[in-house]
């Protein structure tokens, strides 16, 4: 019922910061309705349609990795070789590809993620920062990775932020092969 | 369209469909 004055909001000039904002629209930075707001702005259902074209597209792409080991750089050897190492231990397959495609695009995996504890990196909890702040945290134990890359791709179009330059070809594989926006003509 | 983007996905549409 609010999206319409969250949008009139979020698009006022000069424009709110994200810190005010979450003031004065608390329950857009609750995962369920920012999700619900991102379906509204552009027709995805994005935590199901990432998860179907992970399931779908997934051990594809590790697949063209892997059977083609050779022409890629020293880095993604590694990554692929982990990947490999950690295959029976439950890995998520959506962090594998992540990490995998940031290190083909030669970005640093810190311009995406930041370990909050690097004692102890098998935590599954995760924030979003945006502005240098936390606006989101994941309460509910059964959040996955995906319902976090969820939320962190979202809130680029919920609030119009432009990706950083430091994950843009990330940012951008994430977009137009996962969760398959592509604007006309900018092929 | 980020080139690096678009090359990927052209090369892996066409090893996804030869494979």
């Amino acid at each position: 019922l609010t999206y319409a004055s969250q949008r009139s909001a979020i698009n006022s000039r000069p424009s709110l910061s994200v810190d005010e904002l979450k003031r004065e629209w608390p329950f857009l930075f609750m995962k369920k309705f920012l999700m619900q707001h991102f379906t509204s702005l552009t027709g995805i259902e994005l935590y199901e349609r990432l998860r179907e074209c992970i399931a779908g597209k997934g051990r594809r792409v590790l697949q063209f990795f892997k059977t083609q080991l050779l022409r890629w750089t020293k880095e993604v050897k590694t990554v692929l070789a982990d990947i490999e190492r950690l295959q029976g231990e439950n890995m998520d397959s959506t962090i594998a590809v992540i990490l995998l495609m940031m290190t083909f695009f030669k970005e640093k995996d810190d311009a995406i993620f930041l370990l909050a504890d690097r004692f102890h990196p098998d935590i599954k909890k995760w924030m979003l920062c945006v502005e240098g702040k936390v606006v989101i945290q994941s309460v509910n134990p059964q959040d996955d990775f995906t319902s976090a890359l969820a939320v962190f791709f979202a809130s680029f179009y919920i609030f119009n932020l432009e990706y950083q330059a430091e994950a843009a070809s990330t940012l951008e594989f994430i977009q137009r092969f996962l969760v398959r926006i592509n604007p006309e003509n900018t092929k | 369209l980020n080139s690096h983007v678009a090359s990927f996905i052209k090369e892996f549409t066409n090893y996804d469909w030869l494979n």
